[in-house]
């Protein structure tokens, strides 16, 4: 199957994203 | 029980697993037995989503700020951090000394590469865990299958790249077997 995968940078900014908040 | 499941909320990224952390304290008067070992461990919550991990990491003290003898972890649901359990037993653990200071950034650092999937060892990773001492910190991450050496040595490689760890930084590796005795 498909491995959901994210780097750091990328995690760091859905941090600051709306969503997360 | 499908009912309490954690799942992500609409419009968030998903997790490949869904994660438990948990927070133990060593109270001095006990013995360190594996019985209150469990006594002292506590389930703190369950993400399934980056958000979901944001929200919860954000409320958490930070390893760097915590006193005495505590440690977090952070497990694939449904793991226990502990040797006992079905997935740990035949696995083992990368350890990395940190002198005091450090562990605050190395352990988000960490837990990142680790729900972020970086490892590529497959179904390989158990669990990490930041153990805050009086001398130093102590990090670690758990995975199953301790004599799976292309497994234990792509760990090594992710964490001396995602922590950028100096080159002369020793790095342990112990099966959960050499800690039970």
């Amino acid at each position: 199957g498909t491995r959901i995968i994210y780097d750091r940078k990328f995690l760091l900014e859905c941090r600051s994203s709306p969503v997360a908040k | 029980n499908n009912r309490h499941k954690v799942s992500p909320g609409a419009g968030e990224h998903p997790l490949q697993y869904n994660y438990t952390f948990w927070f133990s304290r060593r109270t001095p008067s006990r013995p360190s037995s594996s019985q209150s070992y469990e006594q002292n461990i506590r389930q703190i919550g369950t993400v399934a989503s980056v958000e979901q991990f944001w929200r919860f990491y954000s409320h958490l003290i930070r390893p760097g700020d915590l006193s005495g003898h505590s440690d977090f972890h952070l497990f694939k649901e449904g793991i226990k951090p502990m040797w006992e359990d079905e997935c740990n037993r035949g696995g083992g653990k990368w350890i990395i000394r940190l002198r005091k200071g450090l562990a605050s950034r190395f352990w988000e650092n960490m837990i990142l590469a680790m729900v972020g999937e970086q490892f590529m060892v497959g179904e390989e990773i158990c669990g990490a865990v930041v153990s805050v001492r009086f001398q130093e910190d102590i990090l670690s991450i758990w995975n199953r299958t301790s004599n799976d050496q292309t497994t234990t040595s792509r760990i090594r490689d992710t964490l001396r790249r995602v922590l950028n760890l100096p080159s002369n930084t020793i790095m342990e590796y112990k099966t959960h077997n050499d800690s039970l005795r």
